[in-house]
Order: C-alpha cells, then sequence, then structure tokens
C-alpha cells in the first residue's frame, strides 16, 4: 500500500480497508484516510517520498514511545504497579513477564497475588513467581483482595523492594461492584502509601475491537490507568484501537505482549506498530 | 440507535416513489458505519449491505411508513436471515459417548465454559466428564479440577503423556467409568502457530469428536474471522459458543462468525459463575446489534 506517489480511489479504499481491519474504528479511520488526502492536496509530500511516508508519518503523531525509564519509578520507597483488565485478557501472565523483565534489570521485585477469586489464580501466580525467581504475597481464594495489596505494599516497604506489581481479578468494566471493589483496592494500597500506586496499567487483549475503548474510560473513570499493556499481538489481530484510546483519553501503551513465555513482553515501539498494520 | 439515525435522511423523501440507489446507499452508509462500530467484520458488512441495497432498490414507498423505516426494515429482515434459526441443541452421540472438543484461543473463555457445560449436561441427566488437556498453562489442570469439584463432575488428567495422547487415553478411561459426554479442554493457541494447530488436528484425529465447539470472546473485532476462519478449516467446527455477554459489547463478531463459518451460535457465557450459560437466540441478539 502506499507505494507510488498518487492518490486516487482505489488508494484510498485500500487505505480505509487496512485500517478498519486493524480495527482503529470507523470514525479514526475516516479522520486519518481525509488527513492523508489533505496532507497530499497540501503538498506535504516531499520529493521522493512515498505515500506511505505519509500515511506512517499521520499515525506517528497520535502514539508515544514508552518512558524511557519504562515505568514512572517513585521518587522513595517501592514503586507500586496495579494491574487491572477484564476477564482473560493477559494480567496474571504479564505480572510474570514484567517481574522478570525488572528483576534482569537488578531491581528487587515483589509480585502479588491479588486474584483472590477466580479458580486456580493463586496457584497461577506461585508457578509464575516459582519460574521467574520473585516472592509473592499470596492468601488463599476467597480472602479480600485489598487485605493482600495491603500485604504487598507493606511487605515491599519493609523488605526494601523497589517494585511491587499487584495481580487482580479480571472484571468487565460495566460490573459496578467489580469497579467499586477495585477503587477499594487503590484506597487500601494508598492508606499504606500515599502516592501508590505509581502505575496502574490496563491489560487490553489486541483482539479486542471497540469495545476496548469504553474499558479504557470505565477503568480511568474509575482507578485513574496510567498507561496500557496491548497482549497477545504475536497473534494477527493488530490493536487498532490503542490509537483511538491514546487520542480520546490520553492513555500510551507502556508494553506489548508477544507470546506466552516470561520474556514475551516488549516496551511500546510506535513504528513497529504501525508498519505491522499498514503491512 | 440505527432506527434514530435513518430517519434524517429519509425523511425528505415523499410518498409514492420509488427507493433510489442513491438514497439507499447514503442511509445504508449509517448502518455501515453502525455495523463497523459494533465490531462486524468489514467484509462481512459490505457482503451484508449489497444485498440490502438490492432488495431495497426498486421497492415502492409504502404509504403511511416512512421510507427510512423502510429501509430499517429491510436490513432488520437481512440480518435476522443471515443469523439463521436458532440451532441449541447438542447432537449426541448414536452409539458410544459424545466427545465434545473446545477450542481457541487463548484467554476466551474454554475452561470456564466447559465447567458450564459439564454443569448443563448433568442437568440434563447426562453422565459427562471433563479431560484437563491444557498442558501448557500454569496451574490449567488445578483449574479444571477445581471447577469439577464445583460442578460435581469428574476431571481426567495422567502427566507424561502429549494432549492428543491423553485425549485418547481419557475416552477409554470413560468407558470404564460409563460416562458419556466427555468434555476435551484443550490450551488457548494461536491459529497462526503451526505446531499447536497441527496438535489440536491430531486431537481431533484421535478422539474423532461429536462436537468441536470455538469458544470465542464476544468482545473479538475484526480479527474474529481471521482465527475463525484457521480454526474450521483444520478441525471443522460444529458449532460457536461466545463467552463474556454479560459485558456491553456490541459483538458485531457474532455476525461475522455466522456468515463466514456458517455454523450455529450454540451457547453464550453471561458471566462467571458456572451456571451462567445460556442457550443463543439468534433473534434477540439482531436486535442488541441493531439497538
Ligand atoms: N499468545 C499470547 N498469549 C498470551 C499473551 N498474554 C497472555 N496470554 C495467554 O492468555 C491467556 C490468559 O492469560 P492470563 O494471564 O491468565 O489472563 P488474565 O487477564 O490474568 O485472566 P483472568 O485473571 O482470568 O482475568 C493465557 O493462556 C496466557 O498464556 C500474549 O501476549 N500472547
Ligand atoms: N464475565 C465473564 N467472564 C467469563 C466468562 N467466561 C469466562 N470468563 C472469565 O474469563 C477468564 C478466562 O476464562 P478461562 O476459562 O480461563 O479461559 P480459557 O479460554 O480457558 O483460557 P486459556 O486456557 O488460557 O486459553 C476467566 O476470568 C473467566 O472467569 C463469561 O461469560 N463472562
Ligand atoms: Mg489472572
Ligand atoms: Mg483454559
Amino acid at each position: 500500500i502506499g507505494q507510488g506517489r498518487h492518490i486516487d480511489q482505489d488508494f484510498l479504499d485500500e487505505l480505509e480497508y487496512r485500517l478498519l481491519a486493524a480495527d482503529i474504528g470507523v470514525a479514526k479511520t475516516e479522520a486519518i484516510v481525509a488527513e492523508v488526502q489533505q496532507r497530499y492536496k497540501a503538498g506535504e509530500l516531499a520529493p521522493g517520498e512515498e505515500l506511505l511516508d505519509l500515511i506512517k508519518r499521520s499515525l506517528r503523531n497520535e502514539l508515544e514511545e514508552s518512558l524511557p525509564e519504562e515505568l514512572n519509578w517513585a521518587e522513595s520507597g517501592p514503586t507500586v504497579v496495579l494491574v487491572v483488565g477484564v476477564n482473560g485478557a493477559g494480567k496474571t501472565t504479564s505480572v510474570a513477564k514484567l517481574a522478570k523483565r525488572f528483576k534482569d534489570l537488578d531491581k528487587k521485585v515483589l509480585i502479588a497475588a491479588g486474584d483472590t477469586y477466580r479458580a486456580a489464580a493463586v496457584e497461577q501466580l506461585e508457578i509464575w513467581a516459582d519460574r521467574v525467581g520473585v516472592d509473592l504475597i499470596k492468601q488463599k481464594t476467597g480472602s479480600d483482595a485489598a487485605a493482600v495489596a495491603f500485604d504487598a505494599v507493606a511487605a515491599a516497604d519493609a523488605r526494601g523492594a523497589d517494585l511491587v506489581l499487584i495481580d487482580t481479578a479480571g472484571r468487565l468494566h460495566n460490573k459496578e461492584h467489580l469497579m467499586r471493589e477495585l477503587e477499594k483496592v487503590r484506597r487500601v494500597i494508598q492508606k499504606r502509601v500515599p502516592a501508590a500506586p505509581h502505575e496502574t496499567l490496563l491489560v487490553l487483549d489486541a483482539t479486542a475491537g471497540q469495545n476496548a475503548i469504553q474499558q479504557a474510560k470505565l477503568f480511568d473513570a474509575s482507578m485513574g490507568i496510567t498507561g496500557l499493556i496491548l497482549t497477545k499481538l504475536d497473534g494477527t489481530a493488530k490493536g487498532g484501537v490503542a490509537i483511538t484510546i491514546k487520542r480520546e483519553l490520553g492513555l500510551p501503551v507502556r508494553f506489548i505482549g508477544v507470546g506466552e513465555g516470561m520474556d514475551d513482553l516488549q516496551p511500546f515501539e510506535p513504528d513497529a506498530f504501525i508498519n505491522a498494520i499498514l503491512g | 440507535s440505527i432506527s434514530e439515525r435513518f430517519s434524517s435522511i429519509f425523511d425528505k423523501l415523499r410518498y409514492g416513489g420509488a427507493l433510489t440507489e442513491d438514497n439507499i446507499r447514503e442511509g445504508l452508509r449509517e448502518v455501515r458505519r453502525a455495523l463497523l462500530e459494533a465490531d462486524v467484520n468489514v467484509d462481512v458488512v459490505k457482503e451484508f449491505l449489497d444485498k440490502c441495497t438490492a432488495k431495497a432498490v426498486g421497492e415502492d414507498i409504502v404509504k403511511g411508513v416512512e421510507p427510512g423505516q423502510q429501509v430499517v426494515q429491510i436490513v432488520h429482515d437481512q440480518l435476522i436471515e443471515l443469523m439463521g434459526e436458532s440451532d441449541t441443541e447438542i447432537p449426541f452421540a448414536k452409539n458410544g459417548p459424545t466427545v465434545i472438543l473446545m477450542a481457541g484461543l487463548q484467554g476466551s473463555g474454554k475452561t470456564t465454559t466447559t465447567a458450564k457445560l459439564a454443569m448443563m449436561l448433568l442437568g440434563m441427566g447426562k453422565r459427562p466428564m471433563m479431560v484437563a488437556a491444557d498442558l501448557q498453562r500454569p496451574a490449567a489442570i488445578e483449574q479444571l479440577k477445581i471447577l469439577g469439584e464445583h460442578v460435581g463432575v469428574p476431571v481426567f488428567h495422567e502427566s507424561g503423556m502429549t494432549p492428543p495422547e491423553l485425549c485418547a487415553k481419557a475416552l477409554k478411561h470413560a468407558e470404564g467409568d460409563n460416562r458419556d459426554v466427555i468434555l476435551l479442554d484443550t490450551a488457548g493457541r494461536l491459529h497462526v502457530d503451526d505446531q499447536l494447530m497441527d496438535e489440536i488436528a491430531d486431537v481431533s484425529k484421535r478422539t474423532k469428536p461429536t462436537q468441536t465447539y470455538l469458544v470465542v470472546d464476544s468482545m473479538t473485532g475484526q480479527d474474529a474471522v481471521n482465527s475463525a476462519k484457521a480454526f474450521n478449516e483444520r478441525l471443522e467446527i460444529d458449532g460457536v459458543i461466545f463467552t463474556k455477554l454479560d459485558g456491553d459489547t456490541r459483538g458485531g463478531a457474532i455476525v461475522s462468525l455466522r456468515h463466514i463459518v456458517g455454523k450455529p451460535i450454540k451457547f453464550i457465557g453471561v458471566g462467571e459463575k458456572i451456571e451462567a450459560v445460556q442457550p443463543f437466540q439468534p433473534d434477540r441478539y439482531a436486535r442488541r446489534i441493531l439497538g
């Protein structure tokens, strides 16, 4: 797509198709197509530049690179990261991956089994803690999630951990009582460490369609989301909803999940993301 | 709603004229936007609207009914036709146990749905058994065993075998334990992971499932068609189960898969609890998406 320098209807149709197929959404797709046309008419195509570069620039303007330090580290004391999202998005696996990443960067990492609800959720994270080689704060299934979070933050503080990653149960954003429960987890954490959570990362499945925007809106309204982890990008889904989420809510993608292993996490790179969308 | 978005375009038309291709196309542009926003696949939307246009062109405007409303009715009728008849039966095997293979992408809800079906089958007087054949996800076996305890259905698992070997052995075990329905819970996999697609094809070859169900997250966007096509090619899907419909997604993937895979949507998951499964009602869903 975009090879060459001439805009015609075929080109516009192909561009629209690619963007829609990537879950960019109809409103955003129309906006991008209109913008590309406008820039072309305004003569923004540099000599020797292909149309493809014009499209890439339009998309690139929407996105932000991941932080140079990768996380918003606490000024002092442990950095508390809360990991939230809908059921099955990849939270637990992402917690394991984050733990591995920062352990390899010589950080002292603690993880917490904040999903006290789902069958074998604690066991799942126990296995990961063992594989990665980090300590796990847990209580048995059925206990209070906020209590686990509190214990985790207290332990991180007491042990001088650099980073504590708190896994939470999957929940659908339209379930008010579950969103209230998550808000309670945050308040309880704040009792122990007022500046916490320093990061609240929303885990989004890259296969999700436009409903991901609603997920981001409601989790942000409840919790204040500081960044996204876009998982399962090793599949064929492109995760284009991230562009609308950035545009409408200002939430940047921090990391992407590209597999089921503990090393399958990468910092977000907008250019690679855009190249995958445009094929 | 789609009905409201039509009125502004069509209420300029007077009675007695035919709907022209131009004003139909303009009205259907609104339908197109609505369907795409609802995550219906872009190719499916195109085919669907071409069909609606063909139906609508040349139809005389019925006096007393707004032209826009007539086009809405055509869209509604075509969607009902696309969604097909309700088909929520599990066709049990005539001889021997019924084998149900659960397949799908990571995190779609297979394990939870396996337990939900087991509970449903118990309620139908069956003697189901579940097989923990996900050897890959940490604590997957444990997860199914815990669910099995909640439902009161045995879970079969033996270590030291590959998933195809385990599933084949499970069938033998079921015979010995007089189980008449065997539910095979498998690991989530990507349709582009050749090795894992070969593996599940092997499970299917060895166990000859009576039913193979694709379990799909109802929030899935445009990619739903890609994975469904691939699974259908390797496995011959008999039905689709959409999960997490207790969420607020419009669930356009339901329309896409009904059209592309052409197999019935058997059940929907409507919650995390084991009781939260319902038979799929096509007309009720058509109303959800057009709403
Ligand atoms: N291919 C692929 N699979 C992933 C990725 N991230 C997670 N998964 C898989 O997705 C499935 C669900 O992951 P979990 O980590 O259990 O998801 P979760 O959000 O914690 O789920 P709940 O706690 O049940 O809400 C597992 O099979 C993971 O291995 C990824 O980046 N790529
Ligand atoms: N709200 C809601 N949650 C569901 C539904 N079905 C499954 N879940 C949840 O979705 C998450 C993933 O479910 P699993 O059954 O572990 O999914 P899976 O397909 O077996 O996952 P993998 O084996 O990792 O591929 C869990 O948190 C389930 O409780 C549903 O219908 N509604
Ligand atoms: Mg989890
Ligand atoms: Mg499973």
